[in-house]
């Protein structure tokens, strides 16, 4: 059969090997702009998928983006799989991102907990962590958002293997971690890192483990209040944004922490749409409207990254 | 397979930093089970609390005796998840 992306419902949820075999129709699809990368294994021993949107060039700045890392926010990996459809269809058509890729590269983890998600949809819809037996405890997974080197063991995490921000024996102690943090290092030159959750309609930035302003706080913050802004203006969805600290609570070993922490200045964490009625068990007829109005905030922050380069 | 049967989530709503220092001890408990989907964060900003049907009775008691507002967002958890369920098969067929 021919492979089509005309064919995939975008506005239904999906398993890990539907979306893993999407992957491969978005290459083939877009076989000159897209690429399929594995950057490691899960804990189950499932491939880490990352599509590299690419027009040339070597080594050229990127931008990181990740969905799903919490596998139960399933309305985040099926915006995350129609926001990289959308990356490839408006190449060249879209004057935006046709600036932003052909001066950068875009890396994009749809699927960042796959044996979680694989998880939810066989025994545990509600599970949140990774799958990893810890040592000692009947209880099982790590909350990969309190794994990152960034206050790691701090406030806002727990030492408890059965509490759902677990953070793990020690940092990066999760493959699912270790395999971003080996790649985001070893490529050296990324610029920006969103990293996307849902569901309370926030817009975010470090810090999250400490109440010290980021020393780029003014510029992170504007970018903010741009984005959702223009997030409000497809649907009227309004968003809260500030530092993670600010906005929620304190929350030590972060994604954005730790990215913030190692070189990247543009990094922000998304929690996207808030019905106030289903939490984690969005509709999927709501996929489309959360990733329509989330595209023109991520655009704004890729353009930002693009446009002040350092 | 899991089933949620029962299980309901509450809309917690703290008035002040008390009433959060309660939730986050609710959180503690580990014989209640509870699951904060949204976490207690500031007077006035609302959290949601995924709890069991077996402890239902009790954390219900327990925040009305602390005089913690609270409405329900899920009536049945499995309920909406058979609907979610149904849809996706829908959809594949």
């Amino acid at each position: 059969l021919e492979r089509s992306a005309s064919t995939f419902d975008f506005a239904s949820y999906h398993t890990l090997d539907e979306i893993y075999d999407w992957l491969d129709t978005l290459v083939a699809n877009h076989p000159s702009l897209v690429s399929k990368i594995q950057i490691g294994e899960s804990y189950e021993k499932r491939p880490l998928y990352v599509l590299k949107f690419s027009t040339g060039g070597s080594n050229r700045p990127a931008i990181w983006l990740d969905t799903g890392i919490h596998s139960r926010e399933w309305v985040t990996q099926a915006t995350g799989v129609w926001t990289a459809n959308k990356l490839a269809e408006e190449y060249g058509r879209d004057p935006s991102i046709t600036s932003i890729l052909d001066s950068m590269d875009i890396f994009f983890e749809i699927v960042t907990n796959p044996d979680g998600y694989a998880f939810t949809h066989s025994s545990n819809r509600l599970w949140r962590k990774t799958r990893s037996i810890n040592a000692g405890s009947s209880c099982v997974g790590v909350d990969p958002n309190r794994n990152w080197d960034a206050g790691f063991g701090g406030a806002g995490s727990s030492s408890s293997p059965c509490s759902e921000t677990y953070r793990g024996p020690y940092a990066h102690s999760e493959s699912e971690v270790k395999s971003i943090v080996d790649f985001i290092l070893g490529h050296g030159n990324v610029k920006a890192l969103i990293s996307i959750h849902s569901y309370s309609q926030m817009l975010m930035f470090p810090y999250g483990y400490k109440r010290t302003p980021a020393p780029d706080y003014q510029e992170l913050n504007e970018l903010a209040k741009k984005a959702v802004n223009d997030l409000a203006a497809v649907y009227g969805t309004e968003y809260t944004y500030g530092s993670i600290v600010d906005t929620i609570y304190v929350a030590s070993g972060t994604t954005v922490d730790w990215a913030y922490e190692n070189g990247v200045k543009y990094s922000y964490t998304f929690e996207l749409r808030d019905t106030g009625r289903y939490g984690f068990l969005l509709p999927s007829t709501q996929i489309i409207p959360t990733a329509t109005e989330t595209w023109p905030a991520l655009l704004d922050i890729m353009l930002h990254v693009q446009q002040h380069p350092y | 397979e899991q089933l949620f049967v029962g299980d309901q989530v509450l809309r917690v709503t703290a008035s002040n930093e008390e009433q959060i220092a309660l939730l986050r001890a609710l959180d503690e408990r580990e014989d209640l089970q509870v699951d904060f989907w949204r976490d207690p964060t500031k007077p006035g900003r609302p959290s949601d609390l995924h709890v069991p049907f077996p402890s239902l009775q009790a954390v219900k008691i327990f925040l009305e005796s602390h005089g913690i507002s609270y409405s329900i967002m899920i009536e049945d958890v499995q309920q909406l998840l058979d609907e979610e369920k149904k849809t996706m098969m829908l959809a594949r067929g």
